[in-house]
């Protein structure tokens, strides 16, 4: 209902500086942590690849109903994410326990032997992150100064 | 007639809020778990 | 910058180098705390802590060979595809972030725990040196101006300073305030090529969510509203306009994404500084306006607009005033014209201020010949001060109660003595003010339909419904009051709606207010 007013010679200089910034936008990376293990690099994928995430998939519920090798997966490739918080999180409601020296997840394959103050001793199960298997361990003393 | 807003690629009527998971404004898909820095416990810095 | 001592430039450079090597070696140590306190050592002794003149100076050099790395970088790598951009950012980021480390860490430890003067004084003079090289650079370099390294320093800053460290915690407040007030600094206006980036900072999850949801006492909305302002100062031209290049689409475009945000997060934020917003926006940016004035406290239940026979006046909230953060008051100038405004409030003398309103409301401003900002705030002034004189005779809103007072002898003297320009400035500053239930919204809807009851032409008619119309053929969303405002219109048989001319001045005219009329009923 106004009309159009003339722009300004200074608003003729915005629109070109806006211009040349449109051509580098900024990336979402720009304001994230340096992803070492998995960058962001995204390339285009057929459409009828699922595009979005599942819904709710930033919560511990959806964590808990993936395989704990996903899980193992994000929590040593997604580190320092929300991701790898939420893997951590869902572990531990399956009894793994991270062992902070050896930077393993461990899990009782049967009640210890030996429970004292600092520690407990016997046979678990721990992900192997070199190998990337799980593996078992017996005679395992797990002490306690090293649990999470 | 403007902007039909719910092409935005936003979720209006998402319970949670939205912008812990905003992305950019130029971005029309939400933040994934994995785009998210926290504030992990140190001892998860593993590599 | 003329003025530094000889040396200082190469021992910066080394400094640097050398603290980029420390704080990626694996012995930085949790956080690069052991590097950095290696590191101090050496600042020492290469005199560069001795005092603010020489950090100052250290702090400069550094940012501008930050800048200049990544500009190299950058150079090299022109055309490269998207995978390659991976690797140059990550080439930037290998010495940004280590740069950002090192400050965070100086800010950190600066003067003693107790003592945060010291900490913020280093994180304004910071924030300052970067913003003064940024805006330095974007006038050298004009549209070769690039807002990667400028844009990662600041998040990444701002993220260090925002983590969860008691330290921290302690000038959480301060620190928000610097950022905000470099921010300003940089606002589009003054740096148009970082506007993209300063939109995406403005708008990161973790200073949204520091500014409106984590701050105590909401005091940071004060400073966001003034960001958002700041924005729209510059959207405003080329949205007035509408004729919007691909840049600028892109840069609306991405303000509605943050208001979204704001309005199903924040709603009672946009509520407060809905004003302040309005006074700026173009009044023919009618979806983002409608965005805005959309927005309802999250604990009120809004009635169903179309609900059969809706008693508006018989709400429990219709009678509660808004909270309005802005002193919309102050904008009344020159105080003369204040003065007499609340002397003929208070005893319709002097009897020439009504004749003498439309020369007050002018404008020389280029491009518009009224004056946008004091309209608003006299509608709204005056419309407050009605409401007031009516609950004091314990009457509330109604086309009765509002009729016969000063305060509507100013808006019918408005309706008609204005051309049609003015009277749109003036339909949309009350319009400006139907949103949720509320006596604001309640007011202006019976004012608007008094006015289009006592018209004494048809064209102040066919004005009100044309700034109703246009608010309602926009996308969504809707606000309650201009539904409820329009709805009242078309039904409500007192007001005659379907025989006026204009009505049915044309076929698609007239099938537009019948499908209207139909979403409405």
């Amino acid at each position: 209902p106004l009309g159009p007013v003339p722009l300004s010679r200074e608003n003729f200089y915005q629109l070109q500086m806006l211009e040349a910034a449109y051509h580098h936008l900024p990336h979402p990376s720009d304001s994230e942590r340096q992803r070492s293990f998995l960058p962001r690099n995204p390339c285009p994928t057929p459409s009828y690849y699922p595009q979005l995430p599942p819904p709710s998939a930033d919560s511990v519920e959806f964590f808990q109903r993936l395989s704990t090798e996903t899980l193992f997966f994000i929590f040593y490739y997604m580190e320092g994410t929300k991701a790898q918080y939420l893997a951590a999180k869902a572990l531990k409601k399956q009894s793994w326990r991270f062992h902070t020296r050896y930077m393993m997840w461990f899990q009782r394959h049967e009640e210890p032997k030996t429970i004292t103050e600092d520690y407990e001793q016997g046979t678990y199960i721990y992900f192997d992150y070199e190998k990337w298997c799980q593996r078992k361990k017996e005679g395992f003393t797990f002490e306690y100064r090293y649990l999470e | 007639p403007g902007i039909d807003l719910t092409t935005l690629g936003l979720n209006l009527n998402s319970p949670e809020n939205l912008y812990s998971t905003f992305q950019s404004p130029w971005v029309d898909l939400p933040c994934r778990p994995q785009d998210i820095d926290y504030h992990v416990p140190t001892e998860y810095l593993t590599n | 910058i003329d003025g530094d001592p000889p040396g200082l430039h190469e021992k910066a450079e080394y400094l640097l180098r050398e603290w980029v090597n420390m704080y990626h070696s694996p012995a930085a140590g949790r956080d690069s705390t052991k590097a950095f306190t290696a590191f101090v050592q050496q600042m020492h002794q290469q005199g560069i802590l001795k005092n603010d003149d020489v950090i100052t100076r250290f702090f400069r050099l550094c940012s501008e060979m930050c800048v200049d790395l990544c500009y190299r970088a950058m150079g090299e790598a022109t055309g490269t595809p998207p995978t390659n951009q991976a690797l140059i950012r990550a080439k930037c980021f290998y010495t940004l972030d280590a740069f950002v480390r090192l400050i965070a860490l100086l800010i950190k430890h600066s003067g003693d725990n107790a003592n945060t003067v010291t900490k913020i004084n280093l994180l304004n003079k910071v924030l300052g040196i970067v913003a003064g090289v940024l805006l330095q650079d974007h006038i050298v370099r004009m549209t070769e101006f690039q807002q990667l390294p400028y844009h990662r320093i600041f998040i990444m800053l701002f993220i260090e300073l925002n983590a969860p460290e008691h330290i921290l915690e302690n000038i959480n407040y301060q620190v928000l305030t610097a950022f905000c007030n470099t921010f300003h600094v940089l606002r589009p206006a003054k740096s148009p090529g970082f506007s993209y980036a300063w939109l995406e900072f403005i708008s990161h999850r973790v200073f949204i969510g520091r500014m409106l949801a984590l701050t105590p006492q909401q005091k940071g909305w004060g400073m966001y509203a003034q960001l958002l302002i700041d924005l729209f100062k510059f959207l405003a031209p080329f949205l007035r306009n509408a004729d919007l290049t691909k840049p600028t689409q892109m840069l609306y475009k991405g303000t509605l994404r943050v208001l979204l945000v704001l309005l199903h997060d924040f709603p009672e934020f946009l509520c407060d500084y809905h004003y302040g917003f309005c006074d700026v926006i173009p009044p023919n940016c009618v979806q983002m306006r409608n965005l805005i004035l959309s927005a309802f406290p999250r604990n009120m239940r809004l009635p169903d607009p179309f609900t059969p026979n809706l008693k508006v006046d018989m709400l429990t909230d219709i009678s509660l005033p808004p909270r309005i953060l802005i002193n919309f008051a102050s904008k009344i100038q020159p105080a003369q014209f204040k003065k007499d405004l609340d002397s003929y409030l208070k005893s319709r003398s002097p009897v020439t201020f009504v004749s003498d309103l439309r020369s007050y409301l002018q404008s020389s401003e280029p491009g518009t010949r009224y004056n946008i900002q004091l309209m608003n705030a006299l509608v709204l002034y005056v419309g407050t001060q009605a409401i007031q004189f009516i609950h004091s005779k314990s009457l509330t809103p109604s086309m009765s109660t509002i009729a016969h007072s000063a305060h509507m002898d100013i808006f019918q003297n408005l309706a008609v003595a204005l051309d049609t320009e003015g009277r749109y400035l003036f339909l949309t500053a009350i319009a400006n003010q139907l949103r949720y239930p509320n006596s604001h919204t309640h007011y202006f809807s019976c004012t608007l339909l008094y006015l289009f009851a006592e018209a004494n032409t048809e064209a102040i008619q066919e004005q009100i419904t044309r700034v109703l119309l246009e608010r309602l053929i926009v996308n969504r969303p809707h606000p309650w009051g201009l539904l409820i405002t329009f709805i009242e219109l078309i039904k409500n048989p007192q007001f005659k709606f379907w025989n006026h001319e204009f009505v049915h001045c044309a076929p698609e005219i007239e099938k537009l207010f019948e499908s209207v009329a139909r979403s409405c009923m």
